[in-house]
């Protein structure tokens, strides 16, 4: 079974379109194996991606080089799923 | 063990045996309106079941699916809510029996099974089919880029291990190509409402070039209308639009493949998730979303039912 330990999602915010290219350019990299969860489009619209434990260095560079504001919205992914199997659990019975 | 289909927990995750089973419960407990529709098998041999509301005979149908991209279990928990809903109250409830007693209603509530099982046991994060190609290391194909609409234009990747992979052709999954010739088959569908989950949104086309369908003014109105009613129970907040408009630009969508075979009513809902929960949008706010799914739903239902075309 595939588990997400130390994968995060973040949030991206862009400013301006140029911002937007470049998290476009961002999403073509395929070798970061990235999970758009909202793709770039507009910069009303925040950026959702999950990013893999091995990746996350190199987009956080990316991200910070560029200036584009993030935050991280799932500090680590199987954290959360690990306490909504508990929470699971704990309704089965 | 689910008692009868009325004891459904919809805040636990089920395997795939278990939904459909869910839905054979609701098939035994209104046998008179609810019947299962076999109308394809998936790429690992899955079967497709559409639930069929049915009280007469040579009604035009109103098409609605869930959980295309699969590991977002409010979708389908929603559609199945939905479905129960529909059998409980036809009889009871004016609005379902008056839709009831004009349309057929065919409900597919596992729209990509094989991606369902495998978020189950392998990846719970998997959102493409399951379907291997000789010649790419990379397996599955999103099926809602994989439409005959607009097909391997922008907003889709021809990169096979990208999560939105359009496939080597249109019609290409097997999942796509059955619901395809259901609508093909049928002929007389009305309306088309997919049902996805994740950042609060009701769409209608276009998606695979940003220019207004010829019914934009009709269109955005029962959006709207149906976005209000939904807001309505707990005040959640969705944006109406065209898909390129409200999201980005995206081809190969299946609502755009609908409206562009002559089905007006094309809807896609994006169900209640910010995203914070990592698409396991916790227990106890799943009844709450498909109860106020279903005020936005049966706006656009009623809406089909009062402007036949």
């Amino acid at each position: 079974e595939k588990t997400f330990i130390g994968e995060q999602v973040l949030r991206i915010k862009a400013s301006n379109g140029d911002q937007i290219v470049q998290l476009q350019d961002l999403q073509s990299l395929a070798h970061l194996q990235l999970d758009f969860w909202t793709n770039p489009s507009n910069p009303e619209i925040p950026v959702d991606v999950r990013v893999p434990f091995e990746s996350l260095q190199s987009v956080k560079i990316y991200l910070e080089s560029n200036k584009i504001d993030y935050s991280i919205m799932i500090e680590d992914l199987q954290e959360v799923i690990n306490a909504e199997k508990q929470e699971m659990i704990s309704s089965e019975r | 063990k689910e008692r009868n289909s009325g004891a459904f927990n919809y805040g636990a995750y089920h395997t795939l045996d278990n939904l459909y089973r869910a839905i054979d419960a609701i098939m035994l407990d209104y046998k008179s309106i609810v019947s299962k529709q076999l109308i394809g098998h998936s790429y690992e041999g899955r079967p497709l079941y559409v639930i069929k509301f049915s009280t007469g005979a040579n009604r035009p149908g109103i098409w609605i699916d869930a959980g295309i991209h699969s590991r977002e279990w409010v979708t389908q928990a929603t559609a199945l809510w939905t479905a129960h809903k529909l059998a409980a109250e036809y009889g009871k409830d004016a609005f379902v029996t008056s839709l009831l007693n004009n349309y057929d209603v065919f409900l597919l509530p596992v729209t990509n099974p094989d991606g369902y099982a495998f978020t189950h046991t392998t990846n719970r994060m998997w959102r493409k089919t399951r379907s291997i190609r000789s010649g790419s290391r990379c397996v599955g194909v999103d099926p809602n880029r994989n439409w005959n609409a607009g097909f391997g234009g922008p907003g889709a990747s021809s990169d096979p291990c990208s999560d939105s992979y359009f496939g080597p052709k249109a019609e290409s999954e097997v999942e796509v190509k059955a619901v395809a010739d259901f609508i093909r088959g049928h002929s007389n569908i009305k309306g088309f409402i997919s049902i996805h989950s994740y950042s609060q949104l009701l769409m209608f086309p276009y998606g695979y070039k940003c220019t207004k369908p010829a019914d934009f003014e009709e269109l955005n109105d029962v959006g709207n209308a149906a976005a209000m009613a939904l807001r309505s129970l707990y005040g959640t907040q969705y944006k109406v639009g065209t898909i390129c408009s409200t999201i980005y630009q995206a081809s190969g969508g299946s609502i755009d493949w609908t409206y562009d075979v002559g089905i007006k009513y094309s809807f896609a809902f994006e169900l209640r998730d910010t995203g914070r929960y990592g698409f396991l949008l916790p227990a106890n706010q799943i009844l709450p979303t498909a109860q106020e799914t279903w005020l936005g739903l049966k706006k656009i239902l009623e809406h089909i039912r009062d402007n036949p075309y």
